[in-house]
């Protein structure tokens, strides 16, 4: 899996995913 | 809203009911920030309307080293930004669940 969970020491969790490149802008 | 380079949106569909709703944070332009984020991905986290500040989420993310300290207000001004506009919809969809 692409996914990545990052847990803070305050409990809340961040799951990080690829963003779809029709999502990014282009510079 | 301004554009701050950082965009936030809906990762679920909203119906107003819960007070926690998931979100979903990426950089659509890295110029925009004084430090370089960590990585290119979407960051899916959840936050609570009532008890939560977009303040308190940007320095979490900071502390796991997603961004430096210098963007923690564009972070936090990004994800208030689009808090507002969710408790705007949800007073003007749902003012009977408010």
């Amino acid at each position: 899996s692409s996914l990545t969970q990052v847990v803070h020491s305050a409990g809340r969790r961040f799951i990080v995913s690829p963003v779809p490149e029709s999502r990014l802008r282009e510079s | 809203a301004e554009d701050t380079g950082v965009r936030v949106e809906l990762a679920e569909e909203d119906h107003g009911r819960k007070s926690t709703i998931a979100l979903r944070l990426w950089v659509e332009d890295p110029k925009k920030l004084k430090g370089k984020p960590k990585d290119n991905g979407a960051i899916e986290f959840t936050f609570d309307l009532e008890k939560e500040t977009p303040e308190d989420v940007a320095q979490e993310m900071i502390e796991s080293g997603f961004f430096h300290e210098s963007d923690m207000k564009i972070i936090a001004k990004s994800i208030r930004d689009r808090v507002a506009l969710i408790q705007w919809r949800r007073e003007r969809i749902w003012p009977v669940l408010q």
